[in-house]
């Protein structure tokens, strides 16, 4: 059994899960915002069986796309720019989705 | 030292954090939802060492049960219906709680 | 890779994540409330190369520090005392940090 964790846009989570759900999968979604850009996210968790986990992966890329974002550097939270501050607009590319694959050594249905 | 991640019901979260807390278990609690039912639960996460697993997992059975939901399929989020409008109610079974072990590779507390 | 749990206090969350992405660092914050004293905190996770997992709870270090917490027993959620109902303040040392690393067996940027 493998524990999928993908974070996912909030624009895209509906069609991941949804997706996921309509192939048999169970998932469950936690609130959750990026560091970097302050913005919310979501982090979805997928239990699955070993030989299952290129076919969730293949599902939520198929749902998920990735965006450029406008963030206005005079208000960068957590930039590298060390309290500069620049005012104008910096475009950064946020990614499809960011998954990490966990084993699980064991599972437990009550 | 394992991660015991366990999803258990809204209405059980309190009973099963009281009685690991009563039991000298440390509990975090993470807001989460279903995917399917796209109702509230909660995910909480248990750090213990690994001789202990068998405790918590047993506290979080005698703290939680599983319950009949009645899902109006109209409004099925993520079914498997592919967009056809039965509108009969559906009953679907919910566990009492579904629990993942995993590995810690490392622990430190500040 | 690893993935990187940090449960810290709500105050300190923001120097943790800024500092963390300062240095390069992606960070993802779920929204978190601790078991015991059922007050708000911040669970993070932070994936990085295996080399990096050092860096990146030194960094964690420095950005938290730990409280102590008055509670009142007399309401005490989910102590021990068994409803024995006190009413005296019971001090609670608050750590500064928990943290747990898992290994991520496969990793994906879509
Ligand atoms: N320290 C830094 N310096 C410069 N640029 C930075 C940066 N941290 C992030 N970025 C950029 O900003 C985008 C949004 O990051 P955010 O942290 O808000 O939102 C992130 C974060 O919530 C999560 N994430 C990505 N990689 C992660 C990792 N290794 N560990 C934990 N969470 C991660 O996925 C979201 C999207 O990430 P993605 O990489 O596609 O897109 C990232 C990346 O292009
Ligand atoms: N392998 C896994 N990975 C990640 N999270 C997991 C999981 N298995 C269960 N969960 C979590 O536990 C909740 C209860 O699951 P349970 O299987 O008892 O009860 C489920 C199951 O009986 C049914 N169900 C879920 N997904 C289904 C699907 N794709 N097709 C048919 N029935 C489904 O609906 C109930 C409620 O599901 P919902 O998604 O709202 O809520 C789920 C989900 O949040
Ligand atoms: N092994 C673990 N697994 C999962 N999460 C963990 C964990 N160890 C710590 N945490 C998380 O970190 C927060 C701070 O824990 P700390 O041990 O520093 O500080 C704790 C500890 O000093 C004390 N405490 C917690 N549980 C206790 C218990 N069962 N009996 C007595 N004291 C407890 O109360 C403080 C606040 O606890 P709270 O639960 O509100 O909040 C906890 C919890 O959210």
């Amino acid at each position: 059994m493998k524990l999928v964790y993908a974070i996912v846009h909030d624009e895209d989570q509906n069609n991941v899960i949804t997706s996921l759900n309509e192939n048999g999968f169970s998932v469950t979604k936690l609130f959750s915002t990026g560091g970097f850009l302050r913005a919310g996210n979501t982090t979805i968790i997928v239990g699955v069986a070993d030989e299952k986990v290129d076919e969730v992966i293949e599902i939520i890329k198929q749902n998920s796309k990735s965006r450029k974002k406008v963030m206005d550097t005079a208000m960068s939270p957590g930039s590298g720019l060390n309290g500069v501050m620049l005012s104008f607009p910096l475009e950064v590319t946020v990614g499809g989705a960011t998954i990490f694959v966990l084993d699980v050594e064991r599972y437990e249905k009550i």
